[in-house]
């Protein structure tokens, strides 16, 4: 249909990961 | 016939939350000093005014951009304030026997309504 838009789903990390201190 | 495709990452609240919480323990970007007892504890307010009523009245006007120390009530809610502080950025509640009651008065300091509701049940269900 005209319009639709489809949802996908992304299960994998999204954004950078801040280093963790050491 | 889809036009377009939305992609949803499903883990993208828990990332910036834990990107947040590495933000705090390395003390960048803290723009405000909690002090528990004496005891300093670094935060963000946003993520602060986000999580507790009581940090929404006191941050949202214009009064709270210069607040950066802020002194809260030591005794016997001073032991519920730094599991409340973690809980904010991970979601995760560490709830004890011995720690529950502290937590409880932490949080309805705080007005976080449902973490109050969560105490509540874990000392009931301790007592029976």
């Amino acid at each position: 249909h005209e319009g639709l838009v489809a949802t996908v789903k992304e299960a994998g990390r999204s954004i950078h990961e801040i280093p963790r201190e050491e | 016939r889809a036009l377009g495709y939305v992609r949803e990452f499903t883990r993208h609240s828990s990332d910036v939350l834990g990107n947040l919480n590495e933000l705090r323990l390395r003390g960048i970007l803290t723009d405000v000093t909690l002090l528990v007892g004496g005891q300093p504890l670094r935060a963000h307010k946003a993520v602060l005014i986000a999580c507790s009523g009581f940090f929404y009245s006191i941050f949202r006007g214009r009064a709270g951009v210069g607040v950066d120390v802020l002194s809260l009530p030591g005794g016997p809610e001073a032991g519920g304030f730094a599991p409340l502080l973690d809980f904010m950025y991970t979601s995760r509640l560490r709830l004890s026997p011995a720690t529950a009651p502290a937590v409880l008065a932490a949080a309805t300091y705080l007005q976080m309504d449902h973490v109050v509701q969560a105490c509540h049940r874990f000392i009931q269900a301790s007592y029976e």
